[in-house]
């Protein structure tokens, strides 16, 4: 554990919890994409099913169960309680287009072909994607409340923070999980664009964050 | 050779 590794954990931990105040006080999840908290809650339960296998730690198991219970709690808000207010219109990505080749990749690439590994790879693989419907959402209607914008913040904040963790960890333990750091890398990618939009357009002082 | 056993990362 490292100074960046554990404030990746926290950012990461603050994106899930803003989003999950922000649909509980509105009584609304308008303008959340639906399908990226699916993939989410798919994410953490593959890739956690080492809950029931092997103990590393305190910290590792009450984490692990906290980003299970709020991403479904998440997912609960939008398709169930909240569902009226649910914008399924225009959270129109095609989840099938990211499912079919993450699937595929990671029966080809993988640390060993078990179900625990393969899954595990799944998990990473599809996490790198899984915001995709959530951006292409904002691309649609081409806006996005600020504090749906500070949780897409502190999500690439969190993913920044990783790779911090992973330069520390080669130079010190000389560490180099290769399926994570690869797909980290691209997954932070994704949100550079977004940086942009964000730190020109919310924290100037704008509500909203509308594309130009 | 790394695998899920030893991955404390979230």
């Amino acid at each position: 554990m490292n100074v960046f590794r554990l404030a990746g954990d926290v950012s990461h931990l603050v994106a899930i919890i803003i989003l999950l105040l922000k649909i509980w006080r509105s009584r609304s999840c308008a303008g959340i994409s639906g399908k990226s908290q699916l993939l989410f809650a798919l994410v953490f339960t593959t890739r956690y099913l080492d809950l029931f296998t092997v103990y590393i730690s305190a910290y590792n198991t009450i984490m692990k169960v906290v980003f299970l219970a709020l991403s479904y709690a998440t997912v609960y808000l939008i398709y169930m309680r909240f569902r009226n207010t649910y914008d399924s219109e225009n959270d129109s990505f095609r989840v099938e287009f990211l499912l079919v080749p993450v699937i595929g990749l990671s029966f080809l690439e993988h640390y060993a072909f078990t179900p625990m590994e393969v899954l595990w790879t799944f998990s990473i693989f599809l996490e790198a994607v899984a915001i995709m419907p959530q951006l292409f959402m904002i691309t649609k209607t081409g806006e996005a409340e600020s504090i749906t914008t500070h949780y897409l913040f502190f999500l690439g904040l969190y993913r920044a923070l990783y790779i911090a963790n992973w330069v520390w960890r080669y130079h010190t333990e000389g560490f180099f999980d290769q399926i994570a750091v690869v797909s980290g890398v691209v997954q932070t990618i994704f949100y550079c664009d977004f940086f942009y939009l964000y730190v020109t357009k919310v924290v100037q002082g704008r509500s909203k964050m509308s594309l130009p | 050779e790394s695998t899920k056993t030893d991955k404390d990362e979230l």
